[in-house]
């Protein structure tokens, strides 16, 4: 069988949250070690990959590999009835189930409520990623970037992203003219949570639609910082770690001149 | 103008 067991239920309350505006049917593999979500949203121009390892929850067992279809809507209605602090458990059938239980126990174990959710049929493409040298990292604060895309969006719909030796630059430009944004590699690492830093082998210049990042954006609550990851006609990664126990990708594939 | 790239012209399919 497949039983995980979630101290801290906010975590998937979070975890759903920024997935299920990208991708409404999701294919969760759950094995041994981890539990791994790919999904595509549905015009194949971005991906989100989310690995949670078996030592994010209390308990895991899992005796025999199962994927469970999941409609991201369904599950956010149930965890929508869950508290932040509510214990969350998974459990599901060995072989093909077609429904997935989910039990959510109050902090003080006064209040359990239990749900069937039906998995769904999804048929859908498996992407494998290349391992890829990128060249250039910048890594910041997850608000700010939050921050950043929303802004840029009132401008137009696509941001350049410009990476030179000390800064990044964020520009977006449409009737009502342009908007450069500029963020410096930090001098003094006060916070770590609050610092820029760019880690760069080579110059980039690439061009992405904004609709996509600002949905990438609703990660920000699962961590401080983010890890923008670049290279010159490559897909971006934006990537949110999940403690020390898993994290959020998301891969956007450039605009390109015509 | 740019045009939209699909991830799958960079990633293949398994």
């Amino acid at each position: 069988m497949f039983e995980a067991k979630l101290q801290q239920g906010g975590l998937l309350k979070k975890i759903l949250e920024s997935v299920k505006d990208l991708v409404v049917d999701g294919l969760w593999d759950c094995d041994g070690a981890a539990i791994t979500l790919q999904g595509m949203d549905s015009s194949h121009v971005a991906l989100v990959e989310m690995l949670l390892r078996a030592e994010a929850f209390e308990h895991y067992r899992c005796d025999r590999n199962v994927t469970l279809g999941m409609n991201h809507n369904h599950l956010s209605k149930i965890l929508k009835c869950a508290n932040n602090d509510d214990i969350v458990i998974l459990k599901a059938a060995d072989q093909n189930p077609d429904s997935c239980s989910l039990i959510l126990e109050s902090k003080n174990g006064e209040k359990t409520s239990d749900f069937v959710v039906s998995l769904v049929r999804i048929d859908t493409d498996q992407l494998g990623i290349p391992e890829t040298e990128y060249s250039a990292h910048v890594k910041m604060s997850s608000g700010e970037f939050q921050r950043i895309c929303r802004d840029l969006s009132q401008f137009g719909d696509a941001v350049q992203i410009t990476c030179s030796k000390q800064d990044v630059k964020f520009s977006s430009s449409g009737e009502t003219g342009k908007a450069n944004i500029t963020l410096t590699h930090s001098a003094t690492v006060d916070k770590e949570e609050e610092s820029v830093t760019v880690d760069l082998k080579e110059p980039v210049d690439l061009t992405f639609a904004l609709r996509f990042l600002n949905l990438f954006t609703k990660a920000t609550p699962i961590s401080d910082t983010v890890t923008l990851s670049l290279s010159q006609e490559a897909p971006l990664v934006v990537e949110y770690k999940i403690g020390d126990s898993g994290h959020i990708r998301y891969f956007l594939a450039p605009k390109i001149q015509e | 103008g740019r045009k939209q790239t699909a991830l799958t012209s960079f990633f293949k399919k398994m």
